[in-house]
């Protein structure tokens, strides 16, 4: 609840938030990798 | 651009982008930086010198409408501090880039070209010129 | 406070500054939703979403556009999806507590359809309502009945012309003596008080010196006049005192003749942020650079003072001093309209130049009558106590509700003693959460937003009354504990004064 309050999903559809959310999670997966490596 | 918070705001998602684009692993630093800078310029042109008008109604009888974000900000008054917090931004960051770039001539023309296309719509003698 | 041996009491007014993360997670919040604005706009440019907003249709397409499509972009983008929120149909009178008709929408707020429920009893803690004569049983409702019946509910026609009527000048002989002025004129329509007023007060060659939160007829009012206008900080008499310095010494622009007059524009109650005007100190500024002072109480006449005469008589001050007191008849009287006091030549001057008496119809006679009843009970003509009660019961409730919710942790704006209690929400999806948990709670509150109010700075705005009783108002600040509650990851409710207190 805070964090789709937060970040403002909670005004966008289902889908929008599952791409907002598949992004970021990919970029956040790509700088870990990066860090790492 | 006066509001508290927003130079921070603005510095944060610049920083963002550049860490995105760290973490794609095929591009190397100097094109990081290119690209860092390039999107960045590419972004600052279209929301502040291209979009017109205000994205919600204003009371002031569509006088705004067309005015760019630029040309809006602190009521047109020149050499504010968040103009000029907005027209140093991307020469630091040009100056970084070429840095980073080890002044490659390549990149070195692309990262002149983007800076000159969001510092010559910055100068009073271009508000209003279209 | 400063100046303080201007003022009789204590002023105190507090705007707990943004906290600096949540500023920056409200501007992230905002990035998020304009990009995915123009995702959504892209798939409805090419198809892949369906548009609901007016278009032109393809053979108008080469004509000037009628919509400026990025003027909309908010309302369509971030607005819709949050607008059950607003313009909540209600179908009881908006006293203390109300019925709301429920409503529902399969997409998204684009469109609603009625469920057929009433949404019943819910508190009402968004509707100016400050005295409670929002009623439709009682002294006022049975006067405003009878004078229905005496004179029917419309006048067909203007002051100027043969609109007058024996009640209007009860009413506005009334208002003079409730507000200590010489004469007074009343309205049909508090917004065009001021926005048809001002144009006939001030024009070519006068300087308006604004405040920059003032009401839009005030400021379309100043537009109209054809006037200089120049805008200072809210509330800040440095501000203004330099601008008055600034217009004396430079004058009129190019020419650099002496103005024609210089007036003054601010409001006794500003309804956003619940501050209350520096009267004594704008009144010392006035008379110390030969200006004129046009005071707004829209929002603080019958609310504030003692005797519910105003922010003039909540700071102990001379009406006289005043030159143009204005006020609406909507907040306090149960009733509509506005009404403008002072000098007699002003006044007279007034009827035979302002935009209104010439055009507008007369004010309706039961509206009229409502005034005129809920004045006297507030004034005490009416043999009862129950203005002087009423009074106390809002002064109270005000103090009661904005310590509890202080005490709580949330950020209030305004002062201490404003009805109008503000409470920090700042990020927009915070808006049409908060606007719904407490409806989910059975209370009804306003919130608001960018660009309404400064993008990092939207709040829910209460409006305390003199009907709700303390029980309602602790099941409000209950209600609001669980909103507390829920929204205590958000931390954003928990001032800075809490945290160190």
């Amino acid at each position: 609840y805070q964090y789709i309050l937060v970040t403002a999903l909670y005004m966008l559809k289902p889908l929008v938030r599952t791409i907002f959310n598949s992004i970021l999670i990919s970029v956040a997966g790509m700088a870990v990798n990066a860090g790492y490596v | 651009m006066n509001s508290r918070g927003i130079w921070l705001a603005y510095l944060l998602l610049v920083t963002m982008l550049h860490v995105i684009l760290l973490s794609i692993p095929v591009l190397t630093v100097p094109l990081v930086w290119t690209l860092t800078n390039v999107i960045h310029n590419l972004v600052m042109y279209l929301f502040l010198h291209t979009v017109k008008g205000t994205p919600f109604e204003t009371p002031d009888q569509g006088k705004a409408c067309l005015l760019t974000h630029w040309e809006q900000m602190d009521n047109g008054i020149q050499f504010t501090s968040s103009r000029k917090f907005l027209t140093i931004s991307p020469i630091v960051l040009y100056i970084l880039a070429s840095f980073y770039t080890k002044y490659d001539a390549t990149h070195f023309l692309v990262n002149t070209g983007t800076l000159l296309s969001v510092l010559l719509p910055k100068l009073p003698l271009f508000h209003g010129v279209r | 406070t400063t100046n303080a041996s201007l003022y009789n009491k204590v002023f105190v007014e507090q705007f707990e500054e943004t906290p600096l993360l949540v500023a920056v997670l409200t501007y992230m919040g905002y990035g998020i939703l304009t990009i995915f604005g123009y995702l959504r706009d892209f798939l409805r440019h090419w198809g892949m979403e369906k548009c609901h907003v007016a278009r032109e249709r393809e053979e108008q397409k080469d004509f000037v556009p009628l919509y400026q499509d990025f003027e909309n972009f908010y309302t369509r983008n971030l607005y819709m999806r949050i607008r059950d929120n607003w313009n909540r149909p209600i179908c009881s009178v908006p006293g203390a507590k109300m019925d709301l008709l429920e409503r529902a929408s399969k997409d998204y707020n684009w469109t609603f359809q009625h469920t057929g429920k009433l949404v019943k009893d819910v508190i009402n803690m968004g509707s100016y309502n400050y005295l409670g004569f929002a009623e439709n049983t009682g002294r006022c409702a049975d006067a405003a009945t009878e004078s229905t019946h005496h004179y029917g509910i419309g006048v067909g026609s203007t002051r100027y012309e043969m609109g007058n009527l024996d009640i209007h000048e009860e009413l506005e002989q009334l208002v003079a003596r409730f507000l200590g002025v010489e004469s007074s004129m009343a309205f049909g329509m508090g917004f065009a008080t001021n926005s048809m007023n001002i144009p006939a007060l001030a024009g070519k060659g006068c300087l308006i010196l604004s405040d920059e939160l003032n009401h839009a007829s005030l400021v379309l009012g100043a537009r109209l006049s054809g006037s200089i206008i120049r805008v200072f900080k809210h509330n800040n008499m440095v501000s203004l005192e330099k601008l008055l310095r600034d217009a004396i010494v430079h004058g009129q622009p190019r020419t650099r003749r002496p103005w024609k007059k210089i007036l003054i524009l601010v409001e006794g109650i500003y309804s956003m942020e619940g501050s209350i005007v520096r009267l004594p100190e704008v009144i010392a500024l006035k008379k110390r650079y030969k200006a004129f002072l046009y005071l707004d109480e829209a929002h603080s006449i019958g609310a504030l003072g003692p005797r519910g005469g105003g922010v003039v008589d909540y700071f102990a001050l001379d009406p006289k001093d005043v030159d143009i007191m204005m006020g609406t008849f909507t907040k306090s009287f149960g009733a509509a309209g506005g009404y403008i006091g002072g000098k007699r030549e002003l006044i007279d001057y007034l009827r035979s130049h302002s935009h209104s008496a010439i055009y507008a119809t007369s004010m309706s006679p039961p509206v009229s009558q409502q005034i005129i009843t809920s004045m006297k009970i507030i004034m005490g003509e009416d043999g009862t106590t129950l203005g002087v009660v009423r009074l106390r019961q809002l002064s109270e409730n005000t103090t009661y509700f904005r310590r509890k919710l202080r005490e709580m942790g949330f950020i209030i704006y305004g002062n201490d003693d404003s009805p109008v209690v503000p409470m920090m929400l700042y990020m927009p999806a915070k808006i049409g959460a908060f606007g719904r948990e407490m409806l989910k709670r059975n209370i009804g509150t306003v919130v608001v937003g960018f660009p309404a109010t400064p993008i990092i700075e939207s709040r829910a705005r209460f409006c305390v009354s003199a009907a709700h009783t303390r029980d309602i108002l602790d099941t409000d600040i209950f209600c609001l504990s669980i909103c507390h509650s829920i929204g205590y990851f958000l931390s954003v409710y928990l001032s800075l004064n809490r945290i160190f207190s």
